[in-house]
C-alpha cells in the first residue's frame, strides 16, 4: 500500500479507503457473473484501477494516489460507474 | 462521449416520464420544474418527446432516495455520489435516483438539481460517462445555469448517435404560417435573473442581457432605457458573455464564445480575436465574466467556480491561476455572471444578487438586487 502514495502517511488510511471505495463504486464491473479477474503475479488490481481512473480524467498516468488524483476522487460526482457495466 | 455496452436506446420516441418521490429541499414545484428543463435539454437535440404522468409505472421513474434503497447502489450521505441512472430498459430501466442527504437547490446554494438532471437523463437515454471535461456528461459536479444552458458538443454527438438529429420539419408546414413573432422584450425586471455582462464604457455603466443592454449615469438611476445590442454591436447580436474597459487605453473588450472583440467607445477595432490571446488554457471555451482592476492594472477572467488574472501592463496571464472565486473572494458565493470595479469596490453580479465587495476589508459590505441597477 505504501508505494501507492505520493501523499504523506499521516493521511494515507482514510485516503486509501476512500479511494477503495471509489474504485470499486466506478471502477470495478458489476452485475452479472464475477468475471473473474486474470491478473499477472506481481499485478496488483488497485493499481491498474488507479491507472484507469488517471486516464479517464486525463491525468498522469501514475498508479499512485497523488493529489491530484485524490481532488478527483473527493468531487462530487455522479453514481453511475465509469467503465463499462 | 460513450455509450453503453450493447448501446442500448429507446425505441419509441414518446416517453413518459414520473416524480414519484420529491425532497424536502426544494417544493415539488422546482424539482418539477428543474426536471421538464432538463428533460428539454435533450429534446432539443434529438426527436424524442417527454409526456408527464403523475400515477403508474411511467419509462422514467424519478425518485430522491436515501442509502440503500434497493437497487444495489446504495447512496452515501451528503457529497460524494449526487444520483444515479440506468440505461434503457423495461423495468428500472432509465429510472433516475437522487440523494435525498445532498442539499438540491434551482440555484447555486447546493447541488443545482437542473445541472444534476440533465446529467442524469443522458443516461437514462444511453449515454454513459465522457472523457470530455466540458461535456454534460462528465462524471463530477460542474453547476450549470438552468437559463443559459446549451447541451454541449460531445453531448449533441453523443446523443444524436443513438436518435439521430431533430429535424425541422421537411415538408409543408401543416400550421398556418405563423410569421415570426417579434420576441418580446425579456421580462426587465425579473428579479430572478441576472446580467450577462457589465462594462463602463466611458462615463456610462452598460448592463448586457440576452438582446438588449442597458446604459444608465453611474450616479444617476434616471433615464435608463433598454436599446438593442445589434443596434450598437451589429457584430455582437446577443448574449454577450462578458465585457470591461480598459480606461487608461479607451479601449473595451466583448467576449462571446471563444471570440472576443475590441471597441473604442461604440467603435469596433477590427475583426473578432480568440480568448487564447490572453493566455486562457485551451479547455476554456467560453468566459463568464471579466473585471479591470484599476490600481493592479489586472483583468480577472471567472470561468465556473474559478478566475484567471491577467496582468494589462505585462500583457499576460499571471501564474499560480486559476484560483477558487469563493475562497479568494468570500461573501461571494456562486456563479459570477458579471463583473464591474466602481470607485475602487468590486460588483459581482450573480444570478438575481449582487455583492459589492470591499478590496481593502476583503469582503462583501452589501448585497443588492441585480434588478435595482436598471431601476427595477
Amino acid at each position: 500500500v505504501p508505494t501507492l502514495f505520493a501523499a504523506t502517511p499521516r493521511t494515507f488510511r482514510s485516503s486509501y479507503q476512500l479511494a477503495q471505495d471509489y474504485l470499486d463504486k466506478y471502477y470495478t464491473p458489476k452485475g452479472g457473473p464475477q468475471a473473474g479477474e486474470m491478473v499477472v503475479r506481481q499485478g496488483n488490481p488497485m493499481v491498474r484501477k488507479i491507472k484507469e481512473l488517471q486516464s479517464f480524467f486525463g491525468l498522469q498516468v501514475t498508479g499512485k494516489l497523488d493529489p491530484t488524483t485524490m481532488h478527483v476522487i473527493k468531487r462530487p460526482r455522479c453514481g453511475v460507474p465509469d467503465v463499462a457495466n | 462521449y460513450r455509450l453503453f455496452p450493447g448501446e442500448p436506446k429507446w425505441k419509441k420516441n414518446i416517453l413518459t416520464y414520473r416524480v414519484s418521490k420529491y425532497t424536502p429541499s426544494m417544493s415539488p414545484a422546482e424539482v418539477d420544474k428543474a426536471v421538464e428543463m432538463a428533460l428539454r435539454a435533450w429534446s432539443t437535440a434529438v426527436p424524442l418527446n417527454f409526456v408527464r404522468i403523475n400515477s403508474g409505472e411511467a419509462d422514467i421513474m424519478i425518485s430522491f432516495e436515501t442509502g440503500d434503497h434497493g437497487d444495489s447502489y446504495p447512496f452515501d450521505g451528503p457529497r460524494g455520489t449526487l444520483a444515479h441512472a440506468f440505461a434503457p430498459g423495461e423495468g428500472l430501466g432509465g429510472d433516475t435516483h437522487f440523494d435525498n442527504a445532498e442539499k438540491w437547490t434551482m440555484g447555486m446554494n447546493g447541488f443545482n438539481l437542473f445541472t444534476v438532471a440533465a446529467h442524469e437523463f443522458g443516461h437514462a437515454l444511453g449515454l454513459g460517462h465522457s472523457t470530455d471535461p466540458s461535456a454534460l456528461m462528465y462524471p463530477t459536479y460542474k453547476y450549470q445555469n438552468p437559463y443559459r444552458f446549451h447541451l454541449p458538443k460531445d453531448d449533441v454527438k453523443g446523443i444524436q448517435a443513438l436518435y439521430g438529429p431533430r429535424k425541422t420539419f421537411p415538408g409543408k408546414p401543416t400550421m398556418p404560417h405563423i410569421p415570426p413573432h417579434k420576441p418580446s422584450l425579456p421580462d426587465l425586471c425579473d428579479s430572478s435573473s441576472s446580467f450577462d455582462a457589465v462594462t463602463m464604457l466611458g462615463k456610462e455603466l452598460l448592463l448586457f442581457k440576452d438582446r438588449i443592454f442597458w446604459r444608465r449615469q453611474v450616479h444617476l438611476a434616471a433615464g435608463i432605457r433598454p436599446n438593442t445590442i445589434t443596434s450598437s454591436f451589429p457584430q455582437l447580436m446577443s448574449n454577450v458573455d462578458a465585457a470591461y474597459e480598459v480606461p487608461e487605453r479607451g479601449l473595451a473588450f466583448f467576449f462571446k464564445g471563444p471570440h472576443y472583440w475590441i471597441t473604442r467607445g461604440f467603435q469596433m477595432q477590427g475583426p473578432p480575436r480568440t480568448i487564447y490571446d490572453f493566455g486562457l488554457p485551451r479547455r476554456v471555451q467560453r468566459i463568464d465574466a471579466a473585471v479591470y482592476l484599476r490600481k493592479p492594472q489586472k483583468t480577472l477572467f471567472f470561468v465556473g467556480e474559478e478566475y484567471y488574472s491577467y496582468d494589462e501592463r505585462k500583457k499576460k496571464m499571471e501564474k499560480d491561476y486559476p484560483k477558487n472565486t469563493e475562497e479568494e473572494f468570500s461573501g461571494v458565493s456562486g456563479h459570477v455572471d458579471a463583473a464591474v470595479e466602481l470607485n475602487g469596490y468590486i460588483y459581482f453580479f450573480s444570478g438575481p444578487k449582487t455583492f459589492k465587495y470591499d478590496t481593502e476589508k476583503e469582503d462583501v459590505v452589501s448585497v443588492v438586487k441585480s434588478s435595482s441597477w436598471i431601476g427595477c
